[in-house]
């Protein structure tokens, strides 16, 4: 039996909006830690991570540990159906083929329930190393995703170089070139608006735009982001969910042939 | 433009 309650419904609902293009279909992981999910995009080129801790729940029932595959564009179909101020509840029973998804009104006076099929999915969970990361930039999303948009417009590729210097986002086209740098800028009114570089040693990698413009699809989920980057390693693209967990992207960089 | 790594190289199938 699982039965989990979350007063703030809209936290799944953005969580789903954030990863369901860039995965088809993902176990949720259903265990006393949390509600969890990894998976992996199609091409195995990106890897998304999701944590809601069980804490983050009004009510957490969870017997027993349990996966249930999803298909994830169908799941945010139903989770679009709540409303924004709804209370969610997710609920199964053991060994059903089905999840429902209930929607309370903050008023108690429209309640919806929506039972979804589950589905077999075969995926290979993969052992994410702690890492010791040689940059970490934390910076406002909304500014990442309009870096990443603006780039995308004229080429394939970001160069995100770190230094003394700042951030550097660069990228060429067949159009030119752009370079965005961002400075570490901590003298700002609202902490959340601060750019802040912590950096061990220079990184310089490559990405390809396409997957950090699916990251940024996490952006209403925190105002700010997390870029951790080590050379030669895939950089960490957090998005921190208030006081539940997380949505972590991991994203293979390209290399010179 | 560079070669794409998958992730696959750089995490263990657990």
């Amino acid at each position: 039996m699982l039965e989990l309650r979350l007063v703030q419904g809209s936290l799944l609902k953005k969580v789903l909006e954030s990863i369901k293009e860039l995965v088809n279909d993902a176990n949720f992981d259903c265990s006393s830690t949390g509600f969890s999910l990894q998976a992996m995009d199609s091409s195995h080129v990106a890897l998304v991570a999701l944590l809601l801790r069980s804490e983050g729940f009004e009510h957490y029932r969870c017997d027993r540990n349990l996966s249930m595959g999803m298909n994830l564009n169908n799941m945010a179909k139903m989770l679009k159906c709540a409303g924004n101020d709804d209370i969610i509840t997710i609920k199964a029973d053991d060994g059903s083929d089905t999840v429902t998804f209930m929607f309370e009104s903050p008023t108690q006076d429209k309640i919806s329930d929506f039972e979804m099929k589950l589905m077999d999915i075969d995926s290979e969970h993969l052992g994410i190393p702690e890492a010791e990361y040689d940059a970490i930039v934390r910076m406002p999303s909304a500014e990442f995703a309009r870096i990443c948009k603006d780039l995308s417009s004229i080429g394939d590729t970001v160069v995100i170089s770190v230094t003394k210097e700042g951030v550097k986002f660069s990228t060429k086209g067949d159009i030119g070139a752009a370079n965005i740098v961002c400075r570490q800028n901590t003298t700002v009114d609202k902490p959340d608006d601060a750019t802040v570089i912590e950096m061990k040693e220079p990184v310089s990698l490559q990405f390809a735009l396409r997957y950090t413009n699916f990251f940024t699809k996490a952006t209403p989920l925190s105002s700010t982001v997390t870029i951790s980057l080590s050379n030669e390693l895939p950089v960490v693209v957090e998005y921190k969910i208030a006081e539940m967990g997380y949505v972590r992207f991991y994203l293979a960089p390209k290399i010179e042939e | 433009k560079g070669v794409q790594l998958n992730i696959t190289e750089f995490f263990p199938t657990t």
